[in-house]
């Protein structure tokens, strides 16, 4: 009976783990979709246009975005190396990443909320290696979000 | 007084997702009318672009 | 019950070891296509793209390019709200998102 429980224990902690680990392998699933997604989009335009856009109107990755109402104030304080920033808000903000943006873009293919369309699932197959295919399907039908051993781990022969 | 630190710039992929939704909800749960002494009518100061 | 119970611990054991396999699998093939120097310069977004993810559109929206481990801090004196960035590896550059 000690035996049964510690096992019990034991595999529920394992399948937290494993829980955890799906999450975060679906989230590099998608950064490197929407990251592939974003490379061919801009090599297509750049293609029809026959020029790279102009300067000021890219904004390269790494950067994350903060925005807020035109209405709110802000102090800002720059020291002369631009190494360091001060800013006070007198209203709410959102500050978000490169990934979260990509996502809203569409260029995660719709994967992030289980509503990707057959096409998109195809291309989206396309932008990952094929031991992540099975991975992509779970992701584009949501069904990875089941508890059974195969759900969880994501593909079939587990 | 809440504070929440966060590394940025970090290349594409490193994710600090988690931890901006953690501040964006601290941001929109404060409450505002508190914070701006608000007095019904005072209009915001007006806006200071960087 | 026992021996069923070890039976699955192996076969979650298995499904964990695979899991870490991809998961490192995925990190480096990620830092591997973001080092690629043409797609570096192909990993842009547009100001226009930006417009079009903020909820309502007219909002103001700062853009921020910091220089790795650069420290942002967000705190809530007792009015408004604090955000001091530090970089120890050159400029930071902070721009606003034109309207149009």
């Amino acid at each position: 009976a000690q035996e049964c429980q510690n096992l019990e224990l034991e595999k529920q902690k394992r399948m937290e783990r494993i829980r955890q680990k799906r999450a975060q392998l679906q989230e590099l699933i998608l950064q490197q979709i929407a990251f592939k997604s974003l490379v061919q989009r801009n090599q297509a335009s750049e293609a029809s246009s026959q020029a790279p856009p102009p300067p000021g109107s890219v904004i390269q990755l790494p950067f994350i975005i903060l925005n807020t109402s035109v209405r709110t104030v802000i102090d800002c304080s720059i020291s002369n190396d631009k190494c360091e920033y001060l800013f006070n808000f007198d209203n709410t903000f959102e500050i978000h990443d490169d990934i979260e943006i990509l996502k809203r873009m569409g260029m995660s293919l719709g994967l992030e909320n289980g509503k990707c369309s057959p096409e998109n699932l195809r291309v989206a197959k396309s932008l990952v290696p094929k031991s992540l295919e099975t991975y992509v399907t779970g992701m584009a039908s949501g069904s990875t979000h089941t508890s059974s051993l195969s759900g969880l781990c994501g593909d079939q022969d587990c | 007084r809440s504070r929440i630190l966060v590394s940025i710039g970090e290349s594409f992929g490193i994710s600090s997702s988690d931890k901006f939704s953690k501040i964006n909800q601290m941001v929109s749960s404060s409450d505002w009318t508190l914070k701006r002494g608000y007095d019904g009518g005072s209009a915001p100061k007006p806006l200071k672009r960087l | 019950r026992q021996q069923a119970l070890q039976k699955e611990v192996s076969e979650l054991t298995r499904a964990e070891d695979k899991l870490d396999e991809l998961i490192a699998k995925c990190n480096l093939q990620l830092r591997l296509l973001t080092e690629d120097s043409q797609n570096k310069k192909l990993g842009y977004v547009m100001c226009q793209d930006l417009r079009n993810t903020v909820d309502p559109p007219d909002q103001l929206v700062m853009v921020v390019r910091a220089p790795p481990e650069t420290q942002m801090e967000v705190s809530e004196p007792s009015d408004g709200y604090q955000i001091s960035l530090k970089s120890a590896r050159g400029p930071i550059e902070v721009f606003l998102c034109p309207e149009d």
